[in-house]
């Protein structure tokens, strides 16, 4: 029923306007397209990014969608908050600055749950506490080494970037 | 609490026996395109219960089972696959009376630990999908309810997989919205 | 032949009159997020009537003329884009014959240059296209047939834009075998 | 017509082929699924990195999915030669020594085509002999700025990786 919807509805987009605001130097808020009738209607988000124009999402750039898709993501975590949260190359379109405003909020998220995050990325893996490197060996089998970067050893694992 | 280990056995590439430790802070997953790192998540979505429509890249179950040669190749005899998830429940997020109600007996030792397994068991002519909760059985859906009790649930992103994000970007507005109906 | 200068007044964030310019080889163009690289790319898919379905960003055609305010607000007066695109045919590529064809006249000047343009104004109740090959006024199926005479066509992916290698990964194997029905 | 079809489709195959060994250490192959009716079915990859086993592309990871794709788009292209190409941020999903694959790929190719990449890699940024730096201006205007690298000036635009 609407009432339902719209008070995850309104307690998402609270999340969502805080983290985009954070992540990017300008403001952004979701929308539906019927707010009489939600359910008649699509949901996306808007943005004002810096002090540009409105726009809609599908108007923005690559890296500015990846950037709001994100965001509602993030968002939709801090709904419902769990102990950990497993994030697998979230950050492909984004530009070095945007991609250190991630690793910047994922590395305070982390001092309340649990992050693994899978990434290419120097802005991620340099903020992270571990670094699991993943390897293909000879004979088609996976391995593992794990290197604990809190003791400041440099990572054996080469950053994509 | 906290995902302290995995246990990947045959799962997916991990063709050994393969103990991965996590620590409860920030951890990054890195290596070469075709390594095994979305694997590793794969393995978690897998244990868990949590995988969405578009879930884990397998077409059946039993291909997440170690296969060495070519896919299409008959097998004879038994494989199985088989992922641990270990968490650290030493803050009790969990409290102990939850699991008893998940497993469905009391005999789950310790709750400062609580581990969830799943294994998937291919035969000549069958396959079978086992569940545990601290080493007893259990079904999908005791785990999937002990889990949704402290916020891990398939809808809410806990685990967001290589392409949620350019899916979510390219998705109708109206599957957009029912992403949040489902959460609701 | 190649691209040796785009000239872009108006279109999407280029609100001022921009002249690039291209060398022969390999060029690389980088910034930020936003900053108007896709543009860029849009500008050639526009001049040269190279959008397939998934076009060019646009829901209509005014929506690629520059706006530095609010996108639905209402505007007065006249409001126009174009892109030109500046071929060095130096190497006779293109034959001065295909120009004189394309262009329905001879008095193209010469042909170690060819110039491709397009235009879109905006009036208060109307808007419209214009296209120009070497200063003389042509249909969109002229500027099209030309390049086709030298491989640039929409379906022959010259113009590779941000989201297509994702596109055909995702599509359904159905179309991706039409995009070489497209091509055949 | 079937004939028309199976042209274009043995002359791309043959392409890809080519292509994809240069870009992996491995084979791959178009694939219809219906041989006979090739109307009746779609079309797919399988490839055999390095000496893994064949993989439809479905299962493949994410960047060698896009890997795939990428040297069927290089093999549609060279299909019918054109005199320039443009690529936008092919490289999103792709690790260093598989960006750098397709670097030296287009690098080589631009000796006969005009090549013209957006991206954010070092492994693509590098190779290139001219670099056009784009910006946005406070006044919500896109600015360029345009360096000739085959003087060996260094790039003032910074790589984002
Ligand atoms: N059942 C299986 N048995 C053996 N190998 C498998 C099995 N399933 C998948 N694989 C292998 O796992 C590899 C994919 O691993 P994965 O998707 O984890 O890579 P990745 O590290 O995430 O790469 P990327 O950076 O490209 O996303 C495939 O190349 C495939 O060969
Ligand atoms: N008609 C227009 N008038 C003014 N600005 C516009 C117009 N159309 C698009 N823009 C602006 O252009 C920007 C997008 O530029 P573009 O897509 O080229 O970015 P990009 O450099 O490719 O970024 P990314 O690295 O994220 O892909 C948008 O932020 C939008 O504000
Ligand atoms: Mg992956
Ligand atoms: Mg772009």
């Amino acid at each position: 029923k609407k009432a339902t919807f719209m008070e995850a509805y309104e307690a998402i987009n609270e999340q969502f306007e805080t983290i985009f605001s954070r992540l990017s130097d300008g403001s952004g808020t979701l929308f539906l397209e019927n707010e009489e009738d939600p359910f008649d209607g699509g949901l996306t988000m808007k943005a004002q990014p810096g002090d540009k124009p409105v726009q809609r999402l599908a108007a923005m750039s690559g890296g500015e969608k990846s950037l709001t898709a994100l965001a509602f993501v993030f968002a939709i975590q801090r709904y419902n908050p769990a102990p950990f949260y497993a994030l697998d190359e979230v950050d492909a379109f984004l530009d070095a600055a945007n991609a250190d405003a991630v690793g910047e909020l994922i590395d305070e998220l982390a001092g309340k749950a649990q992050f693994i995050v899978v990434s290419h990325r120097s802005a991620l893996l340099e903020r992270s506490e571990r670094a699991i490197g993943v390897t293909m060996h000879q004979d088609n089998v996976s391995a593992v080494t794990g290197i604990d970067l809190s003791e400041e050893s440099p990572p054996e694992v080469p950053a994509n970037d | 609490m906290h995902i302290k280990e995995l246990v990947l056995d045959d799962f997916k590439s991990f063709g050994r026996k393969t103990r991965i430790p996590f620590y409860e802070d920030f951890t990054t997953i890195s290596g070469p395109n075709g390594s095994g790192k979305s694997n590793i998540i794969d393995s978690v979505l897998f244990a868990l219960g949590l995988a969405r429509t578009s879930g884990i890249r397998a077409e059946k179950l039993t291909d997440l089972i170690y296969n060495p040669d070519d896919t299409d190749a008959t097998h004879t005899g038994e494989r199985e696959a088989s992922v641990e998830v270990v968490f650290d429940n030493n803050d009790g997020t969990i409290d102990r009376s939850q699991v008893i109600n998940a497993a469905g007996t009391d005999s789950i030792g310790e709750t400062d630990e609580i581990t969830v397994k799943r294994r998937v068991k291919e035969t000549a002519d069958n396959y079978y999908s086992y569940y545990y909760l601290n080493g007893r059985s259990v079904n999908l859906s005791d785990i999937k309810d002990l889990l949704a009790q402290v916020g891990v649930t398939p809808e809410g992103y806990n685990v967001v997989m290589q392409g949620d994000v350019t899916e979510i970007i390219n998705m109708s507005a109206g599957n957009r919205r029912r992403i949040i109906d489902e959460i609701a």
